[in-house]
């Protein structure tokens, strides 16, 4: 779960 | 998506049309680094490569889109088109740029969230955007006066990445498991460099002089 929390961003 | 990142991501593209709309209008590109587009084109591929793997909005993959080509359109104009090409301060753009490219990928295989290429690579880009702006500031240093496409330029580049440290803060204290040091020291370092430009850009608002960068 964290990990898409960090690549959802431009 | 909350509102300062959505406004950094705005700020973001405003400071790519303008450059664009400089380029464009006034058919040149003096003052404008060629050294940092480069590395702002290295930042996205590197960073970007998830586009057709990982979809997470149509938001996400149209801006990814948009700031690859936009930025790849630039170093091709800048180098190939027969007119713009004329005006780039190539004698001044002498930032040996490749020494930077070279710190951050070390710097991203010593310290990356997974030792996985696509990880290292995120965290190359990282890296690299937070000085990519050096050869276009040490530019502006030694070209003296600054037109003004080019300060608001610089300074929408510069502001973009202060909104997404305001995100990261809202993000830190709004979500459970949200870890992005990599991201937040590398923005505050981005985001630092530019102090001293800031200054000098404020302080020709306030007395709505020229914007002179002292030597």
């Amino acid at each position: 779960a964290s990990n898409e929390g960090t690549k959802d961003e431009l | 998506m909350n509102i300062f990142r959505f406004l950094g991501d705005m700020t973001h593209l405003i400071s790519i049309l303008i450059l664009l709309l400089k380029i464009y209008a006034t058919k040149s590109c003096s003052g404008i680094s060629l050294k940092t587009q480069e590395l702002y084109a290295l930042v996205f591929l590197a960073r970007y490569l998830d586009l057709f793997t990982d979809f997470i909005s149509v938001y996400n993959s149209v801006m990814k889109v948009v700031f690859i080509a936009s930025s790849l359109a630039i170093v091709w104009c800048m180098r190939r088109h027969r007119v713009v090409r004329r005006s780039y301060d190539k004698e001044l753009d002498t930032f040996r740029h490749y020494f930077l490219v070279a710190a951050c990928l070390a710097l991203a295989l010593l310290v990356q969230e997974k030792f996985t290429f696509l990880e290292v690579l995120w965290a190359f880009s990282i890296y690299l955007e937070a000085v990519a702006i050096l050869p276009q500031l040490v530019l502006l240093q030694r070209s003296g006066n600054v037109d003004n496409l080019t300060g608001q330029y610089v300074f929408f580049l510069g502001a973009y990445r202060a909104f997404y440290i305001l995100n990261w803060i809202y993000r830190y204290f709004t979500e459970t498991h949200f870890s992005r040091w990599i991201s937040c020291v590398s923005g505050l370092v981005q985001t630092a460099l530019y102090a001293d430009f800031f200054y000098y850009y404020f302080i020709s608002w306030k007395n709505n002089s020229k914007l002179q960068l002292p030597a």
